[in-house]
């Protein structure tokens, strides 16, 4: 497991310093072991730096680059071990207009490998979906399904 | 081993029996606060086997049983169904032969819960072994809950791993 | 100090009361400490029922639910004890349009006993505000101000 | 006391000195992800003496000064300074000759750090004076951090109480 594991890593990892750049329209990131000798137990460390920065600690990126920065890496991690299906609740909550546009022509991409799940109330997300559920509850609390468009 | 159709009654605000069918591509959920969103998700987290309430926001696991309303009387049982189509053939060996997979769960007042893989009352083991090695499953990177986005990034180092080793 | 917390619980407790079915269109809320003969150590518990819907767990709203019902215990507080300003930093992110039409009006009347600083990507929340500032990063890094409207 | 003014130089990303007025009444500040929105706030707790680097989204105090950019070097210092209208009177007796109560605060790469107030070295007890009973505060229900408005919902009945104890 320890030759599986380094192997996934470096391929994450590989794929991870393409998708970063695709949300952020530049910079770059990696991922880095704590402890390269002992592969078993080591941490991973993310390092990420958007265009025009210094390289910082990313606890001092910001709310939106924090989402953005996680959402390639699970974008990354997916790309290299597909799941059927990929479900975000309101994950485009913390982006500004520009980045939910770079969001959204990125998870069109990746319906062509997978299914997509998007919870949201951001417009722009509402209209590039295929599908659409609107939720209601006119009888107070009880959920009942209309289909929007289909 | 895409999702077709999810068909959730009497689990936390879906009082009466919904369905959704899911086709391939981009489908949005949407609807004002507190209409059931969310629940859908952890809907699907449940019927995938998820054990702990508190992953589902509740106390127990008897939160998650529709609980009543100001017309509607409490139920007593709870059940979710997710259809997968297998025409891809997947799923392990001895489900070959189907085109499609349905696991249910059900959970009554009592405590008492089972677990069903087409119809044929199963075990949480079976409908785990089911899905290991599709990246499907309570924990991994395929589902990320309302809030919990920088999650990845606010963690420490070591806790990162297992997302990894989810995937390798 | 018995006496001071003990008054000032029960106010915020009675003006929450009031701010509850002001930002949900109705329901009830109330405070309720965990030890009512230890007041010095006892805990506050938070009792939340939207309208039609049962009284249940906090932990079972919704997450723009938690948002509504946090807020309305923020300023029953500041009612209780104002301070001179207050700031909130993209607190409308999780709510819905009615939600952020409620929320705007409550701050429009609050603004009336102290100062308010909100930062939000929410155009809705941006028309509202007296006076508006834009910050930018046109040279990659470095913040600058711009006065939009005053 | 209402804030009249602030002004920010090297403190995190506003390398260049800026400065914002409040007008009373809602103000609003917009701008796209990473520019600087909740440096500001940051800024107005480190002012008002907020001691712990983890509150500000750093690991130590230092992150705080500007660290450079692609087009700057970085900077041996951080100064702000937050102006408030005393026409009401409400601050300590020996200020109620003041019509405006200027505080400031000063870090160098060094480590040492400055407290001012109406341009007097002062130490940051004297500003905590200041403050007390007037529920402005780093720890105070008048500042809401982004992301962090669930929390009181979420907290440990307990760990509520410290907001009461502030208001009472
Ligand atoms: N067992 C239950 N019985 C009845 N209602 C329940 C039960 N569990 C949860 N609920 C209700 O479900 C609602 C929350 O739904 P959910 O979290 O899905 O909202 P949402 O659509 O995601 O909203 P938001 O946009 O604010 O995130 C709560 O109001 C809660 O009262
Ligand atoms: N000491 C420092 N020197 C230079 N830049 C810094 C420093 N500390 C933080 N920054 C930069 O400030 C940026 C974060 O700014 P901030 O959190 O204010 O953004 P924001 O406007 O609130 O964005 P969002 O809308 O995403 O919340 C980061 O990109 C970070 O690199
Ligand atoms: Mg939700
Ligand atoms: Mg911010």
């Amino acid at each position: 497991t320890r030759e599986r594991f380094r192997t996934t890593f470096d391929e994450i990892n590989a794929k991870f310093q393409e998708t970063f750049p695709r949300f952020f329209n530049g910079g770059r990131a990696e991922l880095r072991l704590t402890d390269d000798s002992d592969i078993l137990e080591a941490g991973v460390e993310i390092a990420a730096q958007p265009p025009g920065k210094r390289l910082q600690n990313i606890s001092l990126l910001s709310g939106g680059e924090k989402a953005l920065t996680a959402t390639a890496l699970i974008f990354a991690i997916f790309l290299i071990k597909p799941s059927p299906f990929c479900l975000l609740d309101e994950v485009d909550a913390p982006l500004d207009d520009a980045n939910i546009d770079r969001f959204n022509l990125f998870v069109r991409d990746m319906s062509k490998i997978s299914q997509f799940l998007l919870i949201t109330h951001n417009k722009k997300t509402m209209e590039m979906a295929d599908s659409l559920y609107g939720i209601t509850m006119q009888e107070p609390g009880v959920s009942k399904v209309i289909t929007l468009k289909f | 081993m895409k999702i077709k159709k999810l068909t959730i009654h009497g689990f936390k605000s879906f009082v009466d029996k919904v369905a959704l069918q899911f086709p391939s591509g981009t489908s949005g959920i949407i609807g004002p606060n507190g209409c059931g969103k969310s629940n859908i998700v952890d809907a699907i987290r449940w019927v995938l086997g998820e054990q702990n309430a508190r992953h589902l926001r509740g106390k127990q696991m008897e939160d998650i049983i529709f609980n009543g309303s100001e017309s509607r009387k409490p139920l007593g049982m709870a059940e979710v169904v997710l259809t997968f189509s297998n025409e891809e053939g997947l799923a392990p060996a001895h489900f070959a032969n189907f085109s499609e997979i349905e696991i249910s769960r059900r959970l009554y007042r009592s405590g008492e819960s089972e677990y069903y893989i087409n119809r044929v009352q199963s075990r949480l083991r079976d409908i785990v072994d089911l899905f290991t090695d599709t990246g499907i499953g309570t924990r991994a990177y395929s589902i990320i809950e309302q809030g919990q986005v920088g999650w990845l990034i606010s963690a420490k180092p070591e806790d990162r791993r297992s997302v990894f080793e989810e995937a390798a």
